[in-house]
């Protein structure tokens, strides 16, 4: 879903 | 992770170091922007902030230690050791200018409300619009060394390659995220002056020139 960014990429 | 991601963080590793290299080699930082360096340095000190509290591989961990401590190293380079070789005259780009419009949209549009998301998003806009004050010296001097113009290929190559691992993630994840979309494509926009004029001068042997 759209509401969190992944923070796994650099 | 997906091969396009993988590139695109190799792209970026290979600009880092070219950097530096050419910054070590040459004992001279002319014709690089420190603004720009100092942008790139605040983009990945907001970015990982995380990188003591959420441990998400190692591969992650090493690539933010390495992106964090040549970054530094680089600022330290120009305004330290190399100090005498820094154009301060042609580079002069109000970041200021930069700087506060990211802490302006980064308030306004951001996943939620939480220190190191606003960080993040913070990041993610000001690493947009980071090379600004790097292209704007080159215009200024109306060229570049070439390995300077390698640099910038491979970091301009690196967000165009994230670009296309977001494509991929859409399709095979159905995973987006519009901020980082949007910034990384504005981000790769502006090196398409720049892509144009590499391919059509510098992959063919001659001297990167802004046309007069």
């Amino acid at each position: 879903h759209d509401h969190d960014h992944d923070h796994d990429e650099l | 992770m997906n091969i396009f991601r993988l590139l695109g963080d190799i792209c970026h590793l290979v600009a880092i170091i070219v950097l530096l290299l050419k910054i070590w080699k040459t004992r001279s930082c002319a014709g690089i922007s420190g603004k720009s360096q100092i942008l790139f340095a605040l983009v990945y000190t907001t970015r990982y902030v995380d990188l003591f509290f959420t441990y998400v591989s190692l591969y992650n961990s090493v690539m933010k230690v390495i992106f964090l401590a040549s970054s530094y190293a680089t600022l330290y380079l120009i305004y330290v050791k190399f100090k005498a070789t820094y154009d301060f005259n042609h580079d002069t780009f109000r970041i200021e200018f930069l700087l506060i419009p990211c802490v302006i949209l980064s308030l306004l549009i951001t996943h939620d409300y939480s220190p190191v998301e606003l960080l993040w998003t913070f990041s993610i806009y000001l690493e947009a619009v980071a090379i600004l004050p790097q292209l704007f010296m080159v215009s200024k001097t109306g060229e570049a060394e070439t390995i300077t113009s390698h640099y910038l290929f491979a970091l301009g190559a690196y967000r165009a390659l994230y670009i296309v691992n977001w494509i991929y993630r859409y399709y095979t994840e159905s995973f987006i995220d519009g901020i980082a979309v949007v910034a990384g494509i504005i981000q790769t926009i502006l090196y398409a002056d720049f892509f144009y004029l590499y391919i059509t001068k510098v992959l063919k042997g001659k001297d990167f020139k802004l046309p007069a």
